[in-house]
């Protein structure tokens, strides 16, 4: 933990929401019973107490909250959805001490499950440590980690770590250990349940093994059964939540429950996705005629893929099964003759990669597990620090532990 | 050898160590540079802090921490005597 330097002196602290969130589903009481929660979390641990004033009291409060985007005032601007969530002062004696403000551009949940949006309450516990005095942990479990960790669990049952209690401590004392202390928390109402709540379990993007990877129009998505994630040239995921394979590609077939490969064709834009022995051709989301098979690309009856991609550098296409690849000439619409040939072309790739994908920059990408191998633009030999863990790089997953060495 | 961050990527790493308080603000008067050594080091500080490997580069892997959603404050609050951070003796 780290200490700013300053703390209040006195130990009833007051507090009043100014300004709600204009762009979130939460309700105003939610969003002030959630501060409660928040700044009570603190409270019991150190014997400060936190009371309310409301809009009617002339009063300014200690810890003034507001949601604000943009340039709002002070020296830290917003900016716009990711990026920076919220910020507050550190105790003292200006006008500002204390004060806490959200960026109205996120989308601030309460409850969420499955990673959508900003977990209000999480922010809220960091942001109240830095109003109290505190600064950034570098403790893996501590809430003053810089960075967005997700959702922290139930707010009326949420304790701080050994990291944020000490830091607590240090500057306000432990809490009186009496049975009766324990400040009342307000009831929260349960959060309303996501729409369309899917009936199937959704995979983890941490866990890899994705069934296919596409670059498609600059943005990469990662399949994985029925479900995908998208990846924006930003580097932001659009969703830690994926989307449902049939409610985006339509017309794709209800029987197909995963994609094997696909690739976004470069003569004309379209994308084919790939499973079993045949492959569906779109148009941007919408399906364009049947079904076809893989054999109209040069392989042979029956074959499946492991992964397809278009190589800039000559605009063929190629498709891997195994350890074999075949090469399909887009511009002339026929399989180049003399295929099948050995992937030991590409050196160092993995074998039956999940597959393989060029990247914005011209790079070549394949993937296998939760790793990928990076062949320079025009080159077919992998970067020697290849493999790469993904998960940290693309999904915004932590970084693997030491542990094994990676997959060669 | 790791491949070479791109001019973005140094431009926004820089942007976002200065911002964070693991480089000091630059100075329009100074003609002083800014060492590689003392990027490096200050890469290392953020690595560390970040609990990523210690490269001293900004690898992929330290770009994509840089682009994790995050509080505004800086996590270095500055050397006038106002931290005292401290580490638990494992």
């Amino acid at each position: 933990y780290a200490l700013s330097g300053s703390m209040w002196k006195k130990r009833t602290l007051t507090w009043r929401v100014q300004s709600f969130p204009q762009s979130s589903p939460l309700k105003q009481e939610v969003v002030r019973t959630i501060m409660h929660h928040a700044l009570t979390t603190w409270g019991i641990e150190s014997g400060l107490t936190f009371e309310e004033m409301y809009s009617q009291d002339p009063r300014e409060p200690d810890i003034l909250i507001d949601f604000a985007r943009a340039y709002h005032q002070d020296s830290y601007p917003f900016d716009g959805q990711g990026g920076t969530l919220a910020h507050a002062f550190f105790p003292g004696e200006h006008s500002i001490s204390g004060d806490t403000h959200f960026d109205d551009e996120e989308i601030w949940t309460y409850g969420s499950k499955d990673g959508e949006g900003t977990d209000l309450f999480a922010v809220a516990v960091h942001e109240f440590g830095h109003a109290l005095g505190l600064g950034h942990s570098s403790a893996p479990d501590s809430i003053m980690r810089p960075f967005y960790q997700g959702p922290v669990g139930n707010p009326t049952k949420y304790r701080l770590s050994q990291d944020d209690r000490e830091g607590l401590q240090q500057l306000y004392g432990k809490a009186p250990q009496t049975p009766h202390d324990e400040p009342t928390r307000k009831p929260l109402p349960p959060p309303s349940p996501p729409p369309n709540s899917p009936s199937l379990p959704v995979p983890d993007r941490c866990a890899g093994n994705f069934d296919a990877i596409a670059n498609i129009r600059g943005e990469t998505f990662f399949f994985k059964g029925p479900w995908f994630w998208r990846l924006q040239p930003s580097g932001q995921l659009v969703s830690h939540r994926p989307a449902r394979l049939h409610r985006f590609w339509e017309g794709l077939p209800a029987q197909v429950k995963v994609i094997q490969a696909a690739y976004s064709r470069h003569r004309d834009g379209r994308i084919l996705l790939f499973s079993g022995s045949q492959f569906w051709v779109f148009q941007d989301r919408q399906l364009e005629g049947a079904a076809r098979p893989l054999a109209e690309l040069g392989l042979p009856q029956g074959e499946e893929v492991d992964a397809v991609f278009s190589w800039p550098l000559n605009g063929k296409t190629y498709l891997v099964r195994g350890q074999r690849y075949w090469r399909y000439d887009d511009a002339a619409a026929r399989p180049d003759p003399g295929y099948p040939r050995d992937l030991s072309l590409w050196e160092g790739a993995p074998q039956a990669p999940d597959d393989v994908t060029v990247s914005n920059t011209g790079d070549t990408y394949f993937v296998k597990g939760t790793h990928y191998w990076r062949f320079p633009k025009g080159s077919v030999k992998a970067e020697p620090d290849s493999p790469q863990p993904m998960g940290p790089q693309w999904l915004d997953c932590p970084a693997p532990s030491a542990g094994p060495r990676s997959p060669k | 050898r790791a491949p070479e961050p791109s001019p973005q990527d140094v431009s926004l790493g820089v942007d976002w160590l200065t911002r964070y308080g693991y480089l000091p603000p630059p100075h329009p008067a100074q003609a002083q540079l800014q060492s590689p050594a003392m990027l490096r080091d200050a890469i290392k500080v953020m690595q560390r802090f970040a609990q990523l490997p210690e490269t001293g580069l900004l690898d992929s892997l330290t770009m994509a921490t840089m682009r994790k959603r995050r509080c505004s404050l800086p996590d270095v609050l500055g050397v006038a005597g106002l931290v005292r951070r401290r580490r638990r003796r494992r």
